[in-house]
């Protein structure tokens, strides 16, 4: 574990945790996209297939148990919690994500890590996770207002890969002096798509206004 | 193929 990887982690687990605070203390999912919710629930539960099988570290198994857990959470609060499905965005958050699915299987049939079933769908996982922001991204462009636990939720996920992108350049140097190409170039698109929210996420912070994407 | 201490990340 180097400081990069930890800091990743911290970083996602913070996204995660900014995102229930919003939910639980404004009892409002206003502005989050239900579908990306959806994607994270089938990224982590296709990833951690080895969840049972294969043991790494207590921090692993106890991470993949939170993401897990937190990313069903979210979604039973958008979907079926009293008050807080009265709140989601429902006609905004209309992009088709069912349509990402079939792309990143079939990518993950004709370059997995290895062709067993648990690398077949890690890989797809990993594929589904660059993409699985685009319905988020899609609902900020539409808000009128983005409120600031929102903001920073994305903020936070974007910057997550970011730092994992550094470890994993980190380790090259230091350790394996392998290429691992999925995980890289997945990531590195995943952090590509959040380029232009940064851009403005960090000019609204610096000049102190409201953050505002334009359509 | 990935070498297997590569799948201690999350």
């Amino acid at each position: 574990m180097n400081i990069f990887r930890l800091a990743g982690d911290m970083t996602h687990l913070l996204s995660i945790v900014v995102l229930l605070l919003k939910i639980r203390t404004t009892k409002s999912c206003a502005g989050i996209s239900l579908k990306t919710q959806e994607l994270y629930v089938i990224v982590f539960i296709t990833r951690y297939l080895d969840l049972f099988t294969r043991y790494v570290s207590f921090y692993n198994t106890a991470m993949k148990l939170v993401f897990i857990g937190t990313s069903v959470a979210i979604v039973w609060y958008m979907r079926l919690h009293k008050v807080v499905k009265q709140t989601y965005s429902r006609d905004e958050d209309t992009f088709k994500h069912y349509l990402l699915i079939p792309p990143c299987f079939i990518l993950a049939l004709l370059i997995p890590l290895e062709f067993t079933v648990t690398e077949i769908l890690w890989s797809f996982s990993i594929y589904l996770e660059a993409v699985a922001i685009l319905p988020q991204l899609l609902l900020l462009q539409r808000s009128s207002n983005i409120d600031n636990l929102t903001g920073s939720y994305v903020f936070l996920l974007g910057a997550y890969r970011a730092l994992y992108i550094v470890n994993w350049v980190y380790r090259f140097f230091t350790e394996t002096h392998k290429i691992r190409w999925i995980p890289w170039i997945s990531g590195l698109v995943q952090t590509a798509l959040y380029a232009d929210f940064f851009y403005y996420y960090i000019k609204s912070w610096k000049n102190h206004e409201k953050l505002r994407l334009p359509a | 193929a990935e070498t297997p201490e590569a799948k201690d990340e999350l």
